[in-house]
């Protein structure tokens, strides 16, 4: 109860670029999913490596990462992500 | 305390445009008024923004990584676990369980019966008219019908006059009047289609929204420190007629500026369509005296890109996209009860409603999640609240990766 209120979101992509089944990948051909925790403060987003047929991600695998600071960027426009030290937030995150 | 009914409402696609959320040019009075008697959470969001995943998640409190459904080809039963959905376990204490409309995903993703008999004590029902909704019944500049994503129709020209969510209000309507009389509590989940794409939609709730008055997003453009994985390149939204002929390129796009304000013109009129027929529920749920004794709960699976970041779609993880609605109508706790037989939800009239009418001080800031639905529904009509799972959970039925949120509806937040 006194601990920070947070909320989880995920995705799935097939790839690192866009491309025509990035929006709804089926379950074989997802590769990376996109891990989102959010406070109040910020969005922090890491898209690691996923295995469809043993539902295991790799923690060790980043495919890249982004970070919304909402007080300055409410609208999330404004990756910072490459600005900060991770160690912290990979260890909330996980 | 005795039992309470559940009215829970679903929309789909819906984010937070909504009036009690802030929006001032949206018109969605009954919902606001909904809100006003409600306990509202300002910053609730969805597991997964996309409506299998997600509906599956809400309905069972678990998380995509625990149902094991990221997109629409499996039954979570067979496929992860045979988790008790949120109705069934109603349904389990002697409820009377009642879907209409789009509550759980169709198709594979609910065993091609939405979950009956798990989750329903009558098979659930689906609007006849839902069956063109993805046909060409759009009327374009040709004179001809045609695939469009902006589809305002003239209803009495759609088959059988009507579309789908006025149907499942009629279905929903005749439902309560059946209860009305009855005393075994009911839990009716009705699950609107709007405003979800197309939008094909009554052509008088463009009128509200002359588009003279709309904006663009304010940040239409997609962000230079956007990772490409992050991106969606909204395929479906592309796949519409009426876009497929402004040739747009993939992935980025963009749409051309005056189609930008006309989806967004109609994803607001799309809203009030939807906002209407919920006033038309809850009218209804008044005039049987059922409003003292029904908690109304009203979500949307996810929200909606409406040009932010370049995006029109949801399957993103912007606040945009997850982002819903989330409020909880519980007689005589975020509301008094109404003894004198005055009115709790008159329906109200978006094109006669001159200003804006949210007034509510119970609302809750702190970030709540869709999994937390499932145990504060329970605890708030009178039963008691599924356990919390433990980290892995596939071999238990019942339990929750969410939290029960009944008990900060009366104190202050902290933090």
């Amino acid at each position: 109860e006194n601990g920070e209120a947070v909320s989880f979101s995920q995705y799935p992509r097939p790839a690192n670029t866009p491309q025509e089944n990035s929006d709804l990948p089926d379950l074989k051909d997802i590769k990376i999913m996109g891990y989102s925790l959010r406070t109040w403060d910020y969005r922090y987003t890491l898209w690691l490596g996923f295995n469809p047929n043993t539902f295991q991600v790799n923690v060790s695998d980043v495919h890249a990462g982004e970070l919304y600071m909402l007080a300055s960027d409410p609208g999330q426009d404004n990756n910072v992500y490459s600005d900060f030290d991770h160690s912290v937030m990979m260890t909330k995150m996980t | 305390r005795g039992r309470r009914n559940v009215l829970f409402i679903i929309a789909d696609d819906l984010r937070t445009s909504l009036g009690c959320y802030g929006d001032s040019l949206v018109k969605s009075p009954n919902i606001d008024q909904l809100a006003s008697k409600s306990q509202v959470f300002l910053n609730a969001y969805a597991q997964q923004s996309v409506c299998a995943p997600s509906r599956t998640s809400i309905l069972t409190s678990r998380r995509p990584d625990t149902t094991r459904l990221y997109d629409f080809k499996s039954y979570w039963r067979v496929h992860s676990g045979n988790y008790t959905t949120m109705p069934q376990y109603f349904k389990s204490k002697g409820y009377l369980t009642l879907s209409v409309g789009k509550v759980f995903h169709p198709g594979i993703a609910s065993n091609h019966t939405d979950d009956y008999p798990y989750s329903w004590s009558i098979p659930a029902y689906h609007p006849a008219s839902f069956t063109y909704e993805k046909k060409k019944m759009c009327k374009g500049e040709d004179g001809k019908l045609h695939a469009n994503l902006l589809c305002a129709v003239n209803v009495t020209q759609q088959p059988g006059g009507t579309l789908p969510d006025m149907e499942s209000t009629d279905e929903a309507v005749r439902l309560l009047k059946s209860r009305a009389s009855d005393d075994n509590p009911f839990f009716l989940a009705v699950g609107f289609h709007k405003p979800h794409i197309p939008f094909r939609i009554p052509q008088e709730y463009l009128s509200l929204y002359p588009i003279e008055e709309i904006t663009l997003a304010p940040d239409p453009d997609v962000p230079k420190l956007l990772p490409p994985v992050a991106y969606n390149p909204w395929t479906d939204v592309r796949r519409r007629d009426d876009v497929q002929k402004l040739n747009i390129s993939f992935p980025y796009g963009p749409i051309p500026k005056d189609f930008q304000l006309r989806i967004r013109q109609h994803y607001y009129a799309a809203v009030s369509y939807m906002d209407a027929q919920v006033g038309r529920l809850l009218s209804a749920l008044d005039e049987l005296r059922l409003s003292n004794s029904t908690v109304v709960v009203f979500t949307s699976d996810h929200g909606w890109s409406l040009g932010e970041h370049g995006e029109w779609a949801k399957y993103s993880n912007f606040d945009v996209a997850t982002q819903v609605p989330l409020m909880f109508y519980v007689p005589g706790v975020t509301s008094h009860r109404n003894w004198r037989g005055e009115s709790t939800f008159p329906y109200i009239d978006a094109f006669n409603q001159s200003q804006h009418s949210f007034n509510n001080d119970k609302v809750i800031k702190n970030m709540v999640e869709l999994v937390d639905v499932f145990p504060t529904v329970s605890y708030l009509a009178g039963l008691r609240a599924p356990k919390r799972c433990p980290d892995v959970s596939f071999q238990e039925e019942l339990c929750t990766e969410g939290a029960n949120r009944a008990h900060i509806f009366r104190r202050p937040e902290r933090g």
